[in-house]
């Protein structure tokens, strides 16, 4: 299945949990393909491509028309194959804009490799540009990775509303839309109580409006998360025992579970 | 003078930044425009603009031709007028296309009220876009918003880089851009040690690269600044007394410092 890690709001997660659940997917035996969709290219930069590394990238195979496989790179962990994205991906609206049938130029594009993957992983950039509308068009799920504040409210709101629209009436799923809290602060007494009120406070509003499409499990916010991109690994390869990566381990068996794969 | 808050990386406090900023020199009595950029309409919605009324917006400026004056808005706060964005934006890669000398579009647009006021703010959108070019055009001074971690580092780099590339031999003055540290971790003892090392890693990172272009002031991390995003205030009025207000105060005085402004 595809599935496209997607919120238009910036630095909420979608890269952390992209690069995150596509290797706890690959550690269960799951063939895994992450496709970066950021000219940023955070996702491939987070798994140690170099910045002068990321052509040829996805962007090869939406606007030069190369064969998919030609892009499709091992990375150093087992089961998870990785599409770059590069700086070219920054022209994506203009490039794609004569393309017949042009929100599904994406979709097309994995059609070869389909077959060869349990998942294919689409890591968004934050705005719902054409390119993020392909992400949207070809993916079956969605994750929403939001961080509990009212402006990353404000970017679910708009992205959930966006997904829907796009998708009614092509056999749409409610179901496939999990929505995840990140960065959140634990219970302990270091927070100060502003910061729990708060994220207490956008988080009951977030399950009074879209409860069935939560995910149980929240990603705790952990430096570790953040080191872990500057060594090119995994949360399991940089920090395997702790609360971050059993977290992301559990999502995965809740994104299982949400979309019924045994 | 026109300054651009501007960061690729999503989630950095460029919205935070733009809004407080504008607000502290609004209160030390200079005239300021708060320029919107973002199709998500952050700074809008952080001033209060209800979402349904955020139209007419930057948009008609710069895709139908509309007069500047006829969009700017009064903000509850005195000395603080506000243009804002809207969904529209999201298009603005193609609407502008066509259009000759298309970079300096947004430039173009302020002649008529350039003399208004003392600054014009635009928040920019994480993504450096078309508009954002405009954004980087248009200005006399940047300020680029980062987080002390590694893909916000990344983001920092590739802004910088740009532009420079395209402004050099335009006159530019390498003191126009200024780097401000944000959600920056206080050196208490309810942070652990491991946060603290990863900040000062990266802080002393970029000054070894960006030393004459670093703000002193550091924007801590506090729930309050995002809190008052949902009250529609700034955080001058919201928290006057909190160390987030006495921060944005304190860069603001920076800024004029910078660009020697009495
Ligand atoms: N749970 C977490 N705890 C601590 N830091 C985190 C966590 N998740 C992500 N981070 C860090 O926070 C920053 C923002 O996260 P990330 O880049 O994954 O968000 P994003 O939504 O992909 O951002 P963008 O909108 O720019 O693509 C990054 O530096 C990342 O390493
Ligand atoms: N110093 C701070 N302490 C705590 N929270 C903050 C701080 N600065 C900003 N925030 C909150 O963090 C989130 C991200 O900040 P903000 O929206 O200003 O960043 P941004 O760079 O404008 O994001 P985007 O790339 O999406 O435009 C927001 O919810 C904001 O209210
Ligand atoms: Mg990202
Ligand atoms: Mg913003």
């Amino acid at each position: 299945m595809i599935i496209s890690v997607i919120n238009n709001k910036g630095g909420t997660g979608k890269t952390s949990t992209s690069v995150n659940l596509s290797a706890a997917f690959a550690a269960m035996g799951f063939r895994v393909l992450l496709v970066d969709l950021d000219a940023q290219a955070n996702a491939s930069l987070s798994l140690g491509i170099p910045y002068t590394e990321l052509s040829p990238s996805i962007s090869d195979v939406l606007f030069d028309g190369l064969p998919i496989r030609s892009v499709i790179r091992n990375t150093g962990i087992t089961g998870l194959d990785l599409i770059t994205g590069d700086l070219d991906l920054v022209n994506s609206d203009l490039l794609l804009e004569d393309i017949s049938n042009r929100e599904m130029t994406l979709g097309r594009s994995f059609f070869p490799v389909k077959e060869d993957y349990d998942f294919i992983i689409c890591d968004c950039s934050p705005s719902m540009s054409l390119l993020s509308v392909n992400a949207l068009m070809a993916a079956d799920g969605y994750i929403v990775p939001m961080i509990p504040e009212y402006l990353s409210l404000e970017g679910l709101i708009t992205t959930i509303g966006t997904i829907k629209r796009m998708k009614k009436g092509v056999g749409f799923n409610r179901k496939s839309i999990g929505i995840l809290f990140t960065m959140v602060n634990l219970n302990v007494r270091s927070f100060r109580r502003r910061e729990l009120i708060l994220q207490s406070k956008i988080i009951k509003l977030v399950r009074e409006h879209y409860g069935g499409n939560i995910y149980n499990t929240h990603i705790i916010r952990d430096v570790r998360l953040s080191e872990t991109t500057s060594y090119g690994k995994s949360i399991f390869e940089f920090a395997p025992k702790s609360k971050a990566a059993v977290l992301y381990k559990r999502l995965a068996e809740e994104v299982l579970d949400r979309y019924e794969i045994i």
